[in-house]
C-alpha cells in the first residue's frame, strides 16, 4: 500500500535528521499499560545524558505532563483515530525540539501490540514492553511486532505470581519468535533488571 | 468514510439474525490482557445458560482453546493486520454457530482501546473490560471507546495498591466521561465482583 511506502521514506528522512544531530533515538512500542512512561521516567532520573521524549497518545496530556517534571524536552502527539504514531507525526514533533540541546530522544508510541509494527518511525532502535500482568500469551498472539523490535522488555515481574504468569513461558516464545532479539525482564517500580536495559540503551 | 457505513449496514443484520433466535450478545472489547477470556471463563462456569463465543486475535487460537473447554459453540476469528474485529468477519462467524443451541453469545474483541469503537458489530450491548494494572488513566486517554459502551468492567482491583493506582480516580473519570454507563470492579481470579456483572449481563 502507498501509505507504508510513504511512511518509510519519511521514516528515512527523519533518521538523517537524528544522525545529523548525533541523537540517538528509541521507538517505545508496547501494550497499554505496560510501563512505558515509567521505563522512561528511570532512564531520565538515573541516566547523566540530556533526554528529549515524544509522548504519543489517542486523547489528552497525561505522560506529556508526568515527562515535563523531568526535562523541558517534550512534545506530545494527539493521534485522534489513528492506534498508532507515523512517520509524518514524528517528523512535525522533530521540528518542534532542540536537536542540539539533546543526546537522547525517546517517541513513546500509542498502547497497541498490532499496528506500531508497520510503522517505523526512523528511530535507531525499536523496543517493544510488554507487561506480564497481560498474560503469558501476548508474544504468541501478537508475533509481528515482537519481530520488528530490536529488544522485548517484560515489565512488572514483581506480580507475576500474583496473575498466576509463568515468566519461562514467555522467555520461550521470544526465543521462539524472534530469536535475535534481546530480551529484558523488569520491575520497573523498584528498578530490577532496569541496569541491563539502560545498559543495552547506551550501548 | 464508506467502511463505517458499511459496517453498520452489515451490524444491523447481524442483530436481526441474532434477535430472530433469541440469542443475548455482547461484545467484549477493552485492553490486551485486561480479563476478557478469564471473565467469559467465569460466566461460562457459574451460569446455567448455554452460551456460544466468538474469539477475535489477531494470530492463533489461544483464547479459543481456553473456551473450547468450556463450551462446543466457540469460533475463532484471526484477523491479521487489523486490530479490531468487524461486523463483516462476525457474519461469517456467526455461520458456524447453531445459534438453536446457545442462549448467549460472548464475542472478544481484539485487545485494543482505540479501534473496536468504530466498529459496533451487531450485539445487544457492548462492554468494555479494562485492568487496574494499566494505571489510573486508560479512562482519560481513551474517551471514545468508553463512550460506545454500556457498561465498563474495572477488573484486577486485588492488584491496585501494587501498581499504585488509586480506584477512585477512575471512578471520577467514568462518571464524567461516561456517567451513563454501568460500571463494575472486580477480581475475577477470585470472582469478586463478578456477582453483579453477571447479573446485569442477564438484566
Ligand atoms: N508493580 C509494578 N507496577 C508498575 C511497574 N511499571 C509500571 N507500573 C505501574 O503500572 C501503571 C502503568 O504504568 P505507565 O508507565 O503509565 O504505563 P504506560 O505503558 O506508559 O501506559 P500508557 O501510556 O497508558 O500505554 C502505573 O500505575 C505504574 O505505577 C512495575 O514494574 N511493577
Ligand atoms: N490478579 C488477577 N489476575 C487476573 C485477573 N483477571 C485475569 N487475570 C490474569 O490476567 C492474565 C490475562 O487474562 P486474560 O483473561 O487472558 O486477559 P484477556 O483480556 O482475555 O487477554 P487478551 O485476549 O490477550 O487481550 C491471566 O494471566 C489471568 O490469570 C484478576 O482479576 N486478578
Ligand atoms: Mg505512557
Ligand atoms: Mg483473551
Ligand atoms: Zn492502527
Ligand atoms: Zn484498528
Amino acid at each position: 500500500r502507498d501509505l507504508i511506502k510513504e511512511n518509510i521514506k519519511l521514516a528515512r528522512e527523519n533518521s538523517r535528521i537524528l544522525k545529523e544531530f548525533g541523537v540517538k533515538s528509541f521507538d517505545f512500542m508496547g501494550a497499554i499499560g505496560s510501563g512505558k512512561t515509567t521505563i522512561i521516567e528511570r532512564f531520565i532520573e538515573s541516566s547523566n545524558k540530556r533526554v528529549g521524549v515524544i509522548t504519543g497518545d489517542v486523547a489528552g496530556n497525561e505522560d506529556f505532563k508526568r515527562i515535563r517534571r523531568l526535562t523541558p524536552h517534550v512534545v506530545n502527539i494527539n493521534t485522534g483515530k489513528e492506534c498508532h504514531l507515523d512517520a509524518h507525526m514524528v517528523m512535525h514533533a522533530l521540528e518542534k525540539i532542540d536537536l542540539e540541546k539533546i543526546d537522547y530522544l525517546f517517541i513513546e508510541n500509542v498502547g497497541n501490540l498490532v499496528c506500531p509494527a508497520d510503522f517505523p518511525l526512523g528511530t535507531d532502535k525499536r523496543v517493544c514492553i510488554v507487561s506480564v500482568t497481560e498474560g503469558d500469551d501476548m508474544v504468541r498472539k501478537h508475533p509481528l511486532i515482537f519481530q520488528q523490535a530490536d529488544a522485548v522488555v517484560v515489565n512488572k515481574i514483581d506480580l507475576s505470581k500474583l496473575v498466576g504468569v509463568d515468566i519461562e513461558k514467555i522467555k520461550e516464545d521470544v526465543h521462539r519468535i524472534c530469536p535475535n532479539t534481546a530480551l529484558f525482564l523488569t520491575d520497573a517500580r523498584s528498578g530490577k533488571g532496569l541496569d541491563d536495559f539502560f545498559k543495552w540503551l547506551e550501548g
